[in-house]
C-alpha cells in the first residue's frame, strides 16, 4: 500500500 | 493532496522561480552555486523517471516538467551564458563527498531493491543534502544578496511544510514513509541556522551578513 501511493508526491 | 503539500510545491517553484529571474535579471549567477544546482538536477531527473511510466494527475506532471525544465535552464544560464560571473573558487564543495555516501545509503536502506526505487530513494537521501554546497558558498562569501536569501527561505520553506503534509497524512489517512520524513527532517534542520537569519536580519531589510 505504502508503495504506490508514496509515488504521489513530488 | 493537502494544503500542506500544495503551500510546499507552490513554495518550491516560487524558489526555482527566484532563482532563475535573479540569474536572468541581473546576468549574474554570483553568490549562487552551481553545484547545488547540478545536484538539484540530478534528484529530479532520478526522482521524476516515472514520469514516463506512471501517470498519477495533470498537477503531477506539469510539476515535474517544470522542475526538471527549470532545473535545466539553470544549468545552462550559469554554466553556458553567464558562465563568467559564476563564482568557481567559492563554490568549491566537493559534491563526491554527498553524491558517494546516497549512493551506498539508498543501497543499504530503502523500501525495495529495484532500479526505480534505489534511484527513488538516492534522490530522496541526495535531496536532503543538496543544499550543501550552496550554505558553504555563502558561509565562504560571508553574505548573500537578499533575492538570494528569498530564494534559499522558499527553497527551505517547502521541505519544511512537507513535513506537516506528512503528520497530516499520518494521521488523516496513517499514511508515512520514513525514508522520506527522515530525509526531510534532514533537509529542514540544516536550514534552520539560515532560517534564524533570515527572519533576524533579512526581515528587517538588513543584507545577510554570517558572523565572520
Amino acid at each position: 500500500r505504502i508503495e504506490e501511493d508514496k509515488k504521489d508526491e513530488l | 493532496m493537502n494544503i500542506f503539500r500544495l503551500a510546499g510545491d507552490l513554495s518550491h517553484l516560487l524558489a526555482i522561480i527566484i532563482l532563475l529571474l535573479k540569474i536572468w535579471k541581473t546576468r549574474s549567477c554570483a553568490g549562487i552555486s552551481g553545484k547545488s544546482q547540478v545536484l538539484f538536477a540530478i534528484v529530479y531527473l532520478t526522482r521524476y523517471l516515472d514520469l514516463f511510466t506512471t501517470y498519477i494527475s495533470l498537477y503531477n506532471s506539469i510539476m515535474k516538467i517544470v522542475f526538471i525544465a527549470a532545473s535545466g535552464a539553470t544549468l545552462y544560464l550559469m554554466y553556458v551564458k553567464f558562465k563568467a560571473t559564476y563564482d568557481h573558487n567559492h563554490d568549491s564543495f566537493r559534491i563526491e563527498f554527498l553524491l558517494i555516501p546516497c549512493v551506498i545509503l539508498a543501497l543499504i536502506i530503502n523500501h525495495d531493491f529495484t532500479v526505480m526505487e534505489i534511484l527513488w530513494t538516492f534522490s530522496i537521501y541526495l535531496e536532503s543534502v543538496a543544499i550543501l554546497p550552496q550554505l558553504f558558498l555563502v558561509s565562504k562569501t560571508g553574505e548573500a544578496e537578499s533575492i538570494t536569501s528569498h530564494y534559499l527561505f522558499a527553497l527551505g520553506s517547502y521541505r519544511a511544510l512537507y513535513l506537516l503534509n506528512w503528520i497530516y497524512r499520518y494521521m488523516a489517512e496513517s499514511h508515512y514513509d520514513l525514508i522520506a520524513i527522515f530525509a526531510g527532517v534532514v533537509q529542514t534542520i540544516l536550514y534552520c541556522d539560515f532560517f534564524y537569519l533570515y527572519i533576524t536580519k533579512v526581515l528587517k531589510g538588513k543584507k545577510l551578513q554570517l558572523p565572520a
